[in-house]
């Protein structure tokens, strides 16, 4: 209708065209960061490269797919995340993983996650990791040991790991710690840990929002 | 659903497409490049009210005559333009912290509207 006269629908003053779509676009932006449980559209302080994201979406399309969550409530996603490679030494390296603060305040939860690495190896020759994963523990700011596997590979390529419970939680926490200790020497090079296109990820699928959703109702 | 055109003022399906590139969005949204955020706009006489925004059926069609013939007498509250059919919105993004977020938002994108 034309700006000035009366809207059908409600009887109120109309809004000339312009303000009219400036007041869509807004609702929209709100509609979208409220069923993301955003308050604010996110500030990328590390982009992640094209090559990353194409490796990334790769593997994420090969992972098997969790059952539809029963409550239409909770949502469910997935969820890569990048290593930021912390603390390091000649003979462990350490791989930061962080979750959202926003989702985990809403109530998240890990169903499953995987940890995805690449390896170059020599030809013909089969090395073992031990992979640990560390957590904080609730009375002190040190890490400590959660659980750890033993790893044996044979090829050069991505190699999937599916982590246990103790990891789980760690990310529902929204920060996750996990140190390779290479057993010897050829192990100790191989494992590409930089490189746009073979950073090492978690890949989770995790439900998010169900407490959330209910106290907002 | 009848989608609206021209100048029509009964119930019908308002496309309205948000390009995340013209609010600014595509940096974090990886996928897709923009959000169908129709709505439902128009008029629900009463005598076609419980019009489910499709064809209506033959017994649909005598209900509302006789509702339109005997519409003086009937008090209570209009009825409304609303969504008859939605779907999810499937999202890739950048979290705050650049993880890359999959996800499905249920009942995002209206595909037909009814009178209710």
């Amino acid at each position: 209708p034309r700006a000035g006269g009366q809207c059908p629908a409600c009887g109120g003053p109309t809004l000339d065209l312009e303000s009219q779509r400036e007041l869509l676009l807004d609702l929209a932006k709100r509609s979208i960061l409220d069923k993301l449980h955003l308050r604010q559209r996110p500030t990328l302080n590390h982009p992640v490269s094209r090559a990353a994201l194409r490796t990334a979406l790769q593997r994420l399309h090969g992972l098997p797919q969790g059952a539809l969550p029963e409550d239409n409530r909770e949502q469910e996603c997935e969820i890569i995340s990048f290593a930021k490679t912390g603390l390091s030494t000649i003979n462990q390296t350490r791989l930061d993983f962080h979750f959202s603060s926003d989702r985990t305040a809403g109530g998240m939860e890990v169903q499953q996650a995987s940890l995805m690495f690449f390896v170059q190896l020599p030809s013909n020759t089969t090395w073992t990791l031990k992979l640990r994963v560390l957590v904080l523990s609730p009375y002190n700011t040190n890490l400590t040991l959660a659980t750890q596997y033993l790893l044996e590979v044979n090829a050069s390529g991505w190699h999937q790991l599916l982590l246990g419970p103790e990891a789980q939680a760690a990310c529902s926490q929204g920060h996750l710690t996990l140190e390779l200790v290479p057993e010897d020497q050829v192990a100790r090079s191989s494992v590409i840990l930089g490189g746009a296109a073979h950073r090492p990820f978690v890949a989770a699928r995790v439900r998010v929002g169900g407490k959330h959703r209910i106290r907002r109702r | 659903g009848i989608d609206c055109q021209g100048g029509s003022r009964m119930c019908c399906r308002q496309e309205f497409f948000v390009d995340f590139r013209e609010i600014g969005w595509h940096d974090w949204i990886i996928q897709p490049e923009g959000y169908a955020m129709n709505f439902c706009i128009g008029q629900c006489p009463l005598h076609i009210a419980g019009m489910p925004g499709i064809a209506a059926s033959f017994h649909t069609a005598v209900l509302n005559l006789l509702k339109a013939n005997t519409a003086a007498g009937t008090t209570g509250g209009g009825s409304c333009c609303v969504p008859t059919s939605r779907r999810p919105l499937s999202l890739l993004y950048y979290d705050r912290d650049s993880n890359i977020v999959k996800t499905d938002i249920p009942d995002m994108v209206v595909e037909a509207c009814g009178c209710s």
